[in-house]
């Protein structure tokens, strides 16, 4: 399965 | 990375430094909520979970260390200085935040973009920042005299969300299928909470009186 992009906001 | 989003991250580091500059210059927290200080090392604790497992840039892990770093530290001045802990005025600061966390992680659990352990954390994160902030209203309602400092800081601390929300609509325009509806439900109801102390602060700008908040 694809890993999710991360979340790239703090 | 935008203009909106960097000079939304600025100002929630101005805002932080302004409140470390209070406590730690004139060893003081006069008219802050501990609650809220806490209810943020929390936000932070549970947004940043991927610190060290997702690398986004050296911005984003060094801005992460300095939210966490902060946020703790204020939390700790707070409780244990025993200077600055005398200011604290915690017959005031009587909200009960553990209500404002149960159903912001109850909200996370049931709606969220990914049912994991991380990405529920990450929503909590949102939804309870959203809320964060209401120990710190109650507070300034009660406590008549607003210093600048504290006024500064709320003023910052709901100016970086509103300047995110610029970054949103800026990336949902630019970017193709960039949705994300949990932060920006979340960003949008937090902005919102701070609107009637934006209108008592800039009327205090106005009109070059002290900022007083109606009872």
């Amino acid at each position: 399965d694809v890993k999710p992009e991360p979340h790239d906001e703090l | 990375m935008n203009i909106f989003r960097l000079t939304a991250d600025m100002t929630h580091l101005m805002s932080v430094i302004v409140l470390l500059l209070k406590i730690h210059t004139i060893k003081s927290c006069a008219g802050i909520s501990l609650k809220t200080q806490e209810l943020y090392a929390i936000v932070f604790t549970c947004r940043y979970l991927d610190i060290f497992t997702d690398f986004i840039s050296f911005y984003n892990t060094i801005m992460k260390v300095i939210f966490l770093w902060t946020s703790f530290s204020i939390v700790w001045y707070m409780r244990y200085h025993k200077i600055v802990r005398r200011s604290y005025d915690k017959d005031q600061d009587t909200f009960r935040h553990v209500f404002l966390m149960l159903p912001c992680l109850v909200l996370a659990l049931l709606i969220n973009e990914r049912f994991t352990f991380k990405e529920v954390m990450w929503t909590f994160s949102f939804y309870l920042e959203a809320v964060a902030i209401l120990p710190q209203l109650v507070l300034l309602q009660r406590t008549r005299n607003i210093d600048n400092l504290t006024g500064q800081y709320i003023f910052l601390l709901g100016a970086y969300r509103a300047l995110y929300i610029l970054n949103w609509i800026y990336r949902y325009v630019t970017e193709p299928n960039y949705v994300h509806w949990i932060p920006w439900m979340s960003g949008l109801v937090q902005t919102l909470l701070y609107g009637d102390f934006f209108y008592y602060y800039f009327l205090s700008w106005k009109n070059n009186v002290k900022l007083q908040l109606p009872a």
